[in-house]
């Protein structure tokens, strides 16, 4: 399962870069 | 000694090699990438308009009362008529009559494309199908439509991350059903912090399903959509990563 901060961690890693914004 | 020569030539033949390959390699990546932004639905822009559009309309609290009402529904696949009709009550509640999505001809354009596939896997099943002339009543799953809806959605990157993982939890609460932990905290909660501690946790597949969502409403660039694909031989190739790929790369980064 999944919790909030790993979703965040998840989106703004850059494999998935949401909206352009990643680390 | 006596083979110096073809030493050298081996030596500069294999560095030769070794410089085409990876140029090859690097343009295949950038013609994928290339394919990629044209066959967007939406550019960066418009989503820009988009967003800016909707600035006064749709921001978080907005959006926490429309999952409210959605929560109300209690269905997890619904027709964009249906979904548009609850947006609509709960902006028009909110702002008035006459309120509505300003640029929706975007989000549209993302809905439609998605029915479209939608339409055609059906077909694609039902061989002898009454071809789906009738897209409108087809339904898509509510994190989808969701997920469209929050291209519209004035609000920082966090706020959104938010919005969406909110969507995952009255998802898991359809599932779950029996009404129980589907009472997840909607927000609009001054100490987010708080609320964070308080929210449940929800399932990978659900976010591999959001990633996928994210990638169909070009929220996602390009370039991280883009992965490996076994053959690399004579060069590497790379094709369109789906919502699983991104997410398991994403999960063994973090790891």
């Amino acid at each position: 399962s999944v919790v909030l901060e790993d979703f965040y961690a998840i989106l703004k890693s850059r494999s998935v870069c949401a909206w352009g914004e990643c680390y | 000694l006596d083979n110096l020569g073809k030493i050298f030539l081996t030596t500069i033949a294999l560095v030769l090699l070794s410089l085409l390959r990876s140029t090859k390699g690097n343009n295949a990546r950038a013609a994928l990438r290339d394919d990629i932004e044209a066959s967007a639905l939406l550019d960066p822009l418009e989503i820009e308009d988009l967003r800016f559009a909707n600035e006064n309309l749709l921001t978080k609290s907005v959006w926490d009362e429309i999952l409210k009402e959605f929560r109300e529904v209690g269905r997890e696949r619904v027709t964009y008529g249906t979904f548009m009709n609850v947006v609509l009550r709960v902006l028009r509640r909110i702002h008035g009559e006459g309120a509505t999505i300003q640029c929706g001809h975007l989000m549209d354009r993302v809905v439609i494309a998605e029915m479209d596939r939608v339409g055609r896997e059906i077909d694609a099943s039902e061989k002898d199908g009454e071809s789906c002339d009738a897209t409108k009543e087809i339904e898509l799953p509510l994190s989808f439509l969701l997920a469209a809806l929050s291209l519209a959605l004035y609000s920082t990157v966090a706020d959104r991350i938010d919005a969406l993982y909110n969507v995952m939890v009255l998802i898991q609460g359809f599932n779950n059903d029996a009404g129980e932990s589907t009472t997840a905290p909607l927000s609009i909660d001054p100490e987010p912090e708080t609320l964070r501690k308080e929210l449940p946790s929800v399932s990978l597949v659900q976010v591999e399903q959001m990633i996928q969502h994210l990638q169909n409403t070009c929220q996602l660039v390009p370039d991280a959509q883009i992965v490996e694909t076994n053959a690399n031989v004579p060069y590497q190739t790379y094709r369109v990563g789906d919502g699983t790929e991104l997410t398991k790369r994403a999960r063994e980064a973090m790891a």
